[in-house]
């Protein structure tokens, strides 16, 4: 594993741990896209289904556990706990996350490594990965201003994607057998849709001022 | 397993 690979799983872990946090000091799942997190929990389940067919490492198993159980809570929390769910902006959460489901479902069909049910399953985690975001920064972008712990979430999100990329272009030359190629362009697509955030995350940084979206 | 490709990433 790569340092590219290791930072970019550790920004993963730090952007759930920021939003369990939000969530759990100010008992509040404002700004926060209850359909992107379902979405998440999504494509964990359906991705790592491996872990009952391969054993990778201790690392691999215990990560994917976390991220499981991680975005299972939070969309429990989210739908359930009385005072989280009341400070849910259901009012704003309209994006048609069903329209994502059916087209990554029917990517999966028609592009995957082998028609096999892992396989197709695993290729519609990945492209609903790439697009699972979305929901999140429509809700952010109607709601205009973004909490402290919100942004950092989605910064450190973003980052993650960010790293995965570099970590592709490094075992591209170091490893001659790594062409993983629905990962790779999905995964672009994924960052490049974080591309507006980050320029409004960095002005509001440079600024130091509070994250602002456009209307 | 030899059936399919491990995956390692995450």
């Amino acid at each position: 594993m790569n340092i590219f690979r290791f930072l970019g799983d550790m920004t993963h872990l730090i952007s759930i741990l920021i939003l369990l946090l939000k969530i759990y000091a100010t008992k509040s799942c404002s700004g926060i896209s209850l359909k992107t997190q379902e979405l998440y929990a999504l494509v964990f389940l359906t991705r790592y289904l491996d872990l009952f067919t391969d054993f990778i490492s201790v690392y691999n198993t215990v990560m994917k556990l976390v991220f499981i159980a991680s975005s299972l809570a939070i969309v429990w929390c989210m739908r359930n706990h009385p005072l989280v769910r009341r400070s849910y902006d259901k009012q704003l959460d309209t994006f048609r996350h069903y329209f994502l489901l059916l087209a990554s479902f029917l990517l999966a069909l028609l592009l995957h490594e082998k028609f096999a049910f892992q396989e197709v399953l695993w290729a519609f985690s990945i492209y609903l990965e790439a697009v699972a975001i979305l929901p999140q920064l429509v809700l952010l972008q109607r709601s205009g201003n973004v909490d402290n712990l919100t942004g950092q979430y989605v910064f450190f999100l973003g980052a993650y994607r960010a790293l995965y990329i570099f970590n592709w272009i490094y075992r591209y030359f170091i490893d001659p057998h790594f062409t993983r190629w629905i990962a790779c362009v999905s995964g672009l697509v994924q960052t490049a849709l974080y591309a507006d955030f980050f320029y409004y995350y960095f002005i509001s940084w440079k600024n130091n001022a509070k994250l602002q979206l456009p209307a | 397993s030899s059936t399919r490709e491990v995956k390692d990433e995450l």
